[in-house]
């Protein structure tokens, strides 16, 4: 589904962000 | 009228209560509660591998992970849901009460 690898490119993202 | 009490020599050189301090050095914990191993208490690493050893496309559902950790309540879980999703650890699927994790790979 979409809505599923959205919310995991959007996770990624919070993910990279956080660790960074 | 036997004289008693005399057992082991009573001196007690031989006890060194010193030795039982050293135990406390090990760990790297403060003796928090939280218990951080990678920036996370020990309930929210649990979550996160839990939802990491699902390999369900759609993921774990709250209903699953309330049932492996019947120590937590749903609301415990679900507070700590939010927060690895939050730190971007895990992410909803089909729906709010399914999770995979981002990092299982």
């Amino acid at each position: 589904l979409e809505r599923i690898s959205n919310n995991k490119k959007a996770a990624l993202k919070r993910l990279a962000a956080n660790q960074a | 009228s036997k004289p008693q009490g005399t057992m082991g020599g009573g001196v007690g050189t031989n006890m060194m209560p010193a030795a039982h301090t050293s135990m406390s050095s090990t760990g790297s914990y403060s003796g928090a509660s939280m218990m951080l191993v990678n920036g996370l208490s020990a309930n929210q690493n649990q979550v996160l591998s839990l939802i990491k050893s699902c390999h369900e496309p759609q993921g774990i559902s709250m209903h699953d992970l309330k049932q492996k950790l019947s120590s937590m309540s749903i609301t415990v879980i679900r507070q700590i849901v939010d927060f690895l999703s939050n730190e971007g650890h895990i992410f909803s699927t089909i729906d709010e009460d399914h999770f995979r994790s981002t990092d299982n790979e």
